[in-house]
This record gives C-alpha cells, structure tokens and sequence, in this order.
C-alpha cells in the first residue's frame, strides 16, 4: 500500500529525538 | 410648514432629475422634522433622514451622509415600515464602506446578504443583490486592517458555502490562507474597486496598498521566523524603512506578534503560543497524524 | 494526511489509464504524471506491468525517468540527463520539490546553502519564494524560514515514494521511537514516585517539628 507507506514515511520523519544528547541534558 | 415641506419635496425632486444629489439633500434637510407645530411620525422622519444620507452618497460625501444616517438610527427601532428599514440598512452600510470602516461595514453587508425576507411593498430583492452584497462583505474585509478581529469575518465568509461561487473567491482564499498576494492578484483586484477604496493616505499610498501591504506582512510572520527589513521590503515591494514603520505600527497595535531589532535590521516574529505548548502541539499532531495512518488502514481492511 | 487525500484521485486516474496505455502512449503518460503540479506520487504508475514492460524497449528512458521521479533528486537527473529525457520546466520544478522533500527525510533545519546548491538556486531571495510558492503553499511541506542563521527549519514534510530498503530503516526507527519512549515513560513514572515520597517524607519531618513545637509551648 504505498500511500499508506508514504504517510508513514512522513510520520516517522516528524518523531520526536528523545534520544540526543541535547535532549538529555535539558531532560535532566 | 407643511406647504414649505411640500415645495421643498417637489424642488428635490426636480434637483434628482437634474442629478443635483447634494442639492437635492440639501433641500430636504430643510424641511423643519423637529417641528412643534406639526405633528410628524418616526417613519416620516425616518424616510426623509435615510433619503437625505442617500442623496449625499450619490455626491460621496460621507461626513454629510453620516450626520443624517445617525439621526435616523434613532428612530428605525420604531419603524415597522421593513422596506424602509432595509433602505436605512443598505445606507448604513454604504456609509461605512465610505469612510473606510471596512470591518464594520463588512458585517452589515453580509447581515444584508443573508435577508431571509425578500419582497417589501411590491419590490423583490433579487439573488443577484443578495450577492452583491456578498461581494461588498469580502471586498470590505479583504480591505480591513489585517489583525485578530479581520480573521474571524475571513473565517466566517470563507465557510460560507455561497462565497465559493464568487468570482472573488480565489483572492478570499489566498487571504483567509493568510497567503503572500503577488502584484498580479492585487491588480486583479483593485480593477473591482470603488473609487474611495483606492484613495490616497496622508502617506502617499492607498486604502488597497495599506491593506495589501499589512496583509502580505502577516503572511511573511507566518513563513519566516525572522526577516531583514530589506528582504521584507522586496517581499513587500516596498523601501526597507516603510516596511519597518509600516511593522512597527502593527506590532504596537497588537495585531501582530513581534520584536524588532534596528542594530541589526531584523524583525523576529514572535507566536501567541510559547514554547512549551508548540512542544506539546507538534506532538498532538504526531498523534492526529498517526490516527489518520490508523484510519487509512482501517479502510484498506488492514 | 491532506496530501495524500488530495492525489489519491490523481494517482487512481493515472494508474487506470496506464492500465490501457502501452509503448509511446505509456511514455506519454510518464511525462504527463511527472509534469502534474498536484502529483508527487509515482509508486502506483511504477508498479504498473504496461510500465514495467517499458524496460528494454525503445521507451526505457521513460522507465528510468519515472524511477527518478519516485526515489531521486535534482542532482541525480544532473549526473545521468544524458541517459534520460529532458525535463520540461514543470518535471524540472517537480523534481526540485521532491528533492526539498528528500533533504527533509534526513534534516529537520536545511541550510540555505545546502539547499541553493541541490536545487540550483543563485540566490536567497529566489529559494526563498520557491520554499514558499512551491513548497509550503503546495502544502508539501511545512516550516519556518529563518534568515539570520540562514537555514529553513521543517516541522512537516509529506513522504515520498520509499526506496527498496528503506522500509527496514523505517520499522527500526519506529522500533527505536517506542523502546526510547516507553524508557522516557518509565524515567518519569520513577521521577514522579520520587517527588511524591520527597514530599511525603517533607510533611512528615514538618509535622514532627510542629508537634515537637506545640509540646514545648504546652510545658
């Protein structure tokens, strides 16, 4: 289903980090 | 009296034929409506207050129109005379476009456009005012000063349905969008213009430019996160300093968010939402985007 | 989500008629979805065995094109335009958009200047109106120009067509995403036992000083 391929392609792109180390810092 | 009111009545009607409107106002401005002696009722006085306003209109004078249209608008609560109050409306109204109370007189003319009654004392209102009228309540706002309160009478006209089959459908769109208008759009436009809606300003530009060029700065806050006032300028197609000024105003008057920094020739616009509540935002469009990933599978039977 | 709404239609047109189109007329049709202005799909017509078929005949060109369209960039045509059509100035506009988006798969804030040299863009002025009329007004993208750190931050950009291996790439990064935030999830669940029995043992240690206080007051 390639639509729904490309909704989830554009949908994993807006993920938020969570994992930098930037992220981290302003985390703790 | 009522003899020196009757010749006054038949002369304006003689200075109407000639198209003398001011003259005509003139003379029935004459006539004594506060009168001790004679007994007049609010329709009487209503019809010749909303006649005169009318008169002046046809002369664009709008100051002269207003002092009449005011006197009236104390005595239409006691009309039941409806064409006659339609008649007071539409004058109102026009008076309004006239002195440039574009948000105004863009909600009395789409209140005209949704009359439910059309037929007053053997004269049909036709589609083709109602419309008009519709056309006059877009044309109004999209020449109104670009800020919070214009936005709402934008969304209103653009959700209604009757707006789409107008031939100023495409430039509502573009401005309720918020979109950037390009030079051909607004020319387009102003060939639909009255005389007085492209007037000169103290400023040297017109009603249209200011319009346009505040409606194309709010566009600009919402594509960019900031901008030199020369690239602003050439967005704009005006001079670096105007746009500044022309900013600076907006922001002063809270119809737009923004900070600007004349060291470096910059403005920052700023958002009505912090930070934080952005943050949380993007994530429940993440969560909207997914539900809608969900739906489509579900239709697909998956 | 509105995108895709917006040129499945399309998409279904373009497919039904490359279910009847073979040789030229399927040439054609290439070159007509990849000059749409509203098109930026091109997997379904891909998958399609009248285009398919286009391999190795007079035509592959066009094949090649349409691959382009569905997985490449602007500088991908540059380095093969010998091998391929030349694009019209609507499939040049399109590619350029669609590279804007590849770009976007990768980076969240694209530099102006990295951006100029893949779309061959000389100036920021131009680029600029080009992100704005042909991109974020397309409703392909959107974002935030910001022209003191010279760069265009993207908070949305619409999918592309996946390359072959891409969809493995994406079910890891979906499997990251849950696992880092269901490890977030925990780390504030455990943040927030520690503020709650911090606050317990507060009002605890509080009234104790009042009691031992209010005993005092009594003797």
């Amino acid at each position: 289903e390639h639509s729904l391929l490309r909704q989830i392609s554009s949908l994993v792109r807006r993920l938020p980090a969570i994992d930098s180390p930037k992220f981290q810092d302003d985390f703790l | 009296e009522e003899q020196v009111a009757v010749i006054r009545e038949g002369l304006a009607e003689v200075y109407v034929d000639e198209e003398e409107w001011s003259k005509a106002a003139q003379m029935l401005s004459g006539i004594d409506l506060e009168s001790g002696i004679r007994v007049l009722d609010d329709t009487y006085k209503l019809s010749k207050c909303v006649k005169i306003a009318q008169l002046y209109l046809e002369d664009d004078d709008a100051v002269s129109a207003e002092t009449y249209i005011k006197k009236a608008s104390f005595l239409v609560n006691n009309s039941k005379d409806e064409g006659l109050n339609l008649q007071y409306k539409v004058c109102y109204a026009r008076i309004l476009d006239m002195k440039r109370k574009f948000l105004e007189a863009a909600l009395r003319y789409y209140e005209l456009s949704q009359l439910e009654k059309r037929e007053f004392e053997g004269r049909q209102v036709d589609e083709e005012e109602l419309q008009q009228a519709l056309t006059a309540a877009v044309t109004c706002t999209i020449l109104a000063a670009a800020g919070p309160q214009r936005s709402r009478v934008l969304a209103t006209l653009y959700k209604d349905e009757r707006c789409s089959k107008l031939n100023i459908y495409p430039i509502l769109q573009k401005v309720y969008l918020e979109r950037i208008l390009r030079k051909p759009e607004v020319d387009a436009f102003a060939e639909e213009l009255k005389p007085h809606q492209k007037a000169l300003l103290p400023d040297n530009s017109t009603v249209l430019d200011r319009a346009m060029i505040e409606h194309n700065l709010l566009s600009a806050s919402k594509l960019y996160t900031n901008i030199s006032f020369e690239e602003l300028g050439a967005l704009l197609g005006i001079g670096s300093q105007k746009a500044e000024k022309i900013a600076a105003r907006m922001i002063s008057e809270d119809r737009m968010k923004g900070s600007i920094d004349q060291v470096e020739g910059i403005i920052h616009f700023g958002t009505d939402i912090e930070e934080l509540q952005q943050w949380d935002q993007q994530i429940m469009n993440i969560c909207q985007a997914l539900n809608d990933v969900l739906d489509s599978m579900a239709k697909k039977g998956l | 989500m509105e995108i895709e709404q917006r040129q499945s239609e399309l998409v279904e047109q373009f497919v039904a008629l490359a279910k009847t189109a073979r040789g030229r007329a399927a040439a054609e049709l290439i070159v007509h979805a990849t000059s749409h202005r509203s098109l930026f799909a091109f997997a379904e017509l891909l998958s399609m065995p009248h285009i398919i078929e286009l391999q190795g005949t007079e035509h592959a060109n066009f094949l090649d094109l349409l691959r382009l369209f569905a997985h490449g960039t602007w500088t991908d045509y540059k380095k093969n335009a010998s091998q391929l059509p030349t694009l019209g100035i609507d499939q040049e506009l399109k590619l350029k958009q669609l590279t804007v988006l590849t770009l976007a798969e990768t980076m969240k804030v694209l530099p102006y200047d990295l951006l100029m040299k893949q779309l061959d863009i000389s100036n920021v002025r131009q680029l600029e109106d080009m992100l704005i009329n042909d991109c974020m007004y397309a409703g392909i993208v959107k974002g935030k120009l910001d022209q003191r750190r010279r760069c265009f931050e993207v908070q949305f950009a619409a999918g592309r067509d996946l390359r072959p291996g891409q969809l493995e790439a994406m079910i890891q990064t979906l499997a990251n995403c849950l696992s880092t935030s269901d490890n977030l999830l925990l780390t504030i669940e455990e943040k927030i036992k520690w503020a709650d029995s911090m606050n317990e043992l507060n009002l605890k240690h509080k009234k104790e000083i009042e009691d031992k206080a209010e005993e005092l007051r009594k003797n």
